[in-house]
């Protein structure tokens, strides 16, 4: 299924016999609407149709393509043009890279992000997640500052039989770097570290997550974004990475019809994999990222 | 964009960007610049400083075409009964202990409803904010019928003689049909609790939400009829402009903004701070 601005793209190509210039500036219009409507971040939104029209002039992509019984079949225009796209789409979220590094004897996982992205429930997702590959993980509720915080990491750590690290005498770098410790007496291999929502223009919260990283040293920080953002997620993920120099992203909320266009425009920004996407709100709604899904959600 | 001068479509181009890096979205972004564009073609807009004022203008009837005012009793001595809506994570639990606080220190009385009977420690949370603002609470046991939480709620509001009931409401995405269901039988519920009930439905949208706040807004409005917004998170770097379109299409006014967590960090929505802000 296309978006209109998708569909009115491939329509404004269709009894074209090849790609001119004009026409593909034609086509470029309504793909742009397509993909600021779906949250694409503006300027990455110019870059990604600037490299498609480079590449619909340039004829890169195949303009044959085999049918069912293995016959070459010359593409008309429009389907070369949205098979650029996809193309396109699809290179700009690669390379796939799911991998969670975990050094021995204890692997960590930071958690970090704006508030309400689902740290906390992810945090739970993620640990039932390792308990399938056989690793004994630790919840640790560093987050101080939300009422009931540390009550909702208990209550899904105590779902998953796994436990759950908190100390309200501790500030947050000093409960992380005794979670350490804790791990090796609990005989746990992976600590996840729930952090507080904060925003990244609180100088002292930031702050407080580079205390954390320096004192604990996390295998993977990974940056928890909500797919329903919009432009400001471009801001919010570069300043994250240029502060925490994160190991990838985890977007969440995917179970619901946002476009989720900031996945391009965050991968884009940083370089940085989109590692898992959450669907839903259970601790087994968690999947390792796939390109094609989420390209043709953006795309419309 | 042909027929104008240079500077004039740079001036366009500029606000153009402006535009959609604020989340204002294609089609409510592409109605303000045409109505620019069409000043800069009947020769009234000259130069950059009067196409920039035209457009903020423009904005600001959009904005103004209803009137946002915080939430009031709805007669003395009765109770009004307040429903807050939204999806998972925008600040519903967090803007009722808020509004609770400044209700209080108003002298009203605010009894609230924990609503939300699946997340981990939802109640908790809220119990944490009746603390705090000196509200009453009522809770039902885990995974109870929230609409039986909210109907238990309304007659403790109505035995204490408040002056509020603020209900609290499990976050939930809209394309869910059977949580929507479950939104739209507390709503009857509230009402037959107390008839009128509730006298307002609040949703909630987080300001760094993009296109799909709007989708939200249509589709709650379906199960809920909307009677406001709370607009929450514009402390941070986003700039909530899909309040425009909303505005525009919708016609629901803006209750409150949320500039922070703490219980002073809400405030009434001021159309001239908000443009401000966003050509900041
Ligand atoms: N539908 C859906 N809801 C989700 C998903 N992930 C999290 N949620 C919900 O989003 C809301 C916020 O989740 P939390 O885990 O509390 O978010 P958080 O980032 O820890 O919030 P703060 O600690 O306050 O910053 C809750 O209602 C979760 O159930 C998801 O993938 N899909
Ligand atoms: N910076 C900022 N954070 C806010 C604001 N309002 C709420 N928050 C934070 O957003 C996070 C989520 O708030 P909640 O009140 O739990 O949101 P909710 O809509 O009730 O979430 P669910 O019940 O899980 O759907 C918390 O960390 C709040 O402190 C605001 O105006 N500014
Ligand atoms: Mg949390
Ligand atoms: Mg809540």
């Amino acid at each position: 299924t296309l978006s209109k601005g998708f569909r009115t793209a491939r329509q404004s190509l269709s009894g074209q016999t090849e790609l001119t210039e004009h026409n593909i500036d034609i086509a470029l219009r309504e793909v742009r609407v397509s993909l600021l409507e779906a949250d694409v971040e503006y300027n990455v939104v110019a870059r990604f149709l600037d490299r498609v029209k480079t590449k619909a002039l340039g004829r890169e992509v195949a303009t044959h393509v085999k049918d069912k019984s293995g016959q070459r079949l010359r593409l008309k225009p429009a389907e070369h043009f949205v098979g650029i796209c996809y193309e396109e789409l699809e290179a700009l979220m690669g390379p796939v890279d799911t991998s969670i590094k975990l050094s021995k004897p204890v692997g960590t996982i930071m958690m970090v992000g704006l508030q309400g992205t689902g740290k906390t429930t992810t945090t739970g997702k993620l640990a039932q997640f390792l308990i399938k590959k056989q690793l004994k993980p630790m919840l640790v509720a560093a987050d101080i500052y939300r009422p009931a915080a540390v009550l909702q990491l208990k209550v899904l750590g105590d779902s998953l039989q796994i436990p759950v690290f908190a100390d309200p005498a501790l500030l947050p770098p000093q409960l992380c770097a005794q979670a350490l410790i804790k791990a090796k007496e609990w005989q746990c291999n992976v600590v996840i570290f729930d952090t507080a929502g904060r925003l990244s223009i609180d100088d002292e919260l930031m702050h407080e997550l580079e205390e954390i990283k320096r004192l604990t040293k996390p295998d993977n920080v990974f940056l928890v974004v909500d797919a329903m953002v919009g432009q400001d997620a471009v801001r919010t993920a570069a300043e994250f990475n240029r502060r925490l120099d994160i190991d990838g992203f985890i977007l969440t909320k995917l179970d619901g019809d946002a476009r989720g266009g900031a996945a391009l425009s965050i991968k884009e920004i940083t370089s940085k994999p989109i590692k898992f996407l959450g669907m839903g709100e259970k601790l087994g709604n968690l999947e390792e990222f796939r390109p094609q899904g989420l390209a043709s959600r953006i795309l419309g | 964009l042909s027929g104008q001068k240079p500077i004039q479509n740079e001036t366009l181009v500029e606000l153009e960007s402006i535009l959609f890096s604020a989340d204002i979205g294609v089609k409510t972004s592409q109605k303000l610049l045409d109505m620019v564009a069409e000043g800069i073609r009947s020769g009234k807009l000259q130069n950059s400083e009067q196409i920039k004022d035209a457009l903020r203008s423009q904005m600001q009837e959009i904005l103004c075409s209803v009137l946002h005012k915080p939430l009031e009793t709805t007669e003395p001595n009765s109770t009004t009964v307040v429903m807050f809506v939204g999806v998972n994570g925008v600040g519903k639990t967090t803007t009722i202990g808020k509004i609770s606080s400044q209700l209080h220190a108003q002298g009203k009385r605010v009894v609230l409803g924990a609503g939300d009977t699946f997340r981990a420690a939802a109640s908790e949370q809220l119990a944490v904010w009746a603390d705090r603002s000196g509200a009453s609470l009522v809770t039902g046991s885990e995974n109870a019928d929230p609409a039986s939480v909210l109907f238990d709620t309304v007659q403790k509001g109505k035995a204490e003689k408040a002056d509020f009931v603020l209900c609290d409401t499990a976050g939930r995405l809209h394309t869910k049909s059977n949580l929507m269901d479950e939104l739209k039988k507390a709503h009857r519920v509230l009402g037959k609790a107390q008839a009128g009930a509730p006298h307002e439905v609040l949703l909630v949208l987080d300001a760094t939400m993009g296109q799909n706040a709007l989708m939200q807004a249509k589709q709650f409005s379906e199960s809920t009829p909307l009677t406001g917004i709370v607009l929450t998170k514009l402390d941070g770097t986003a700039k909530g402009g899909i309040v425009l379109g909303i505005i525009d299409e919708l016609k629901i006014p803006i209750r409150y903004i949320g500039v922070g967590e703490a219980a002073d960090d809400l405030r009434a929505f001021e159309p001239k701070e908000f443009l401000n802000a966003l050509f900041a």
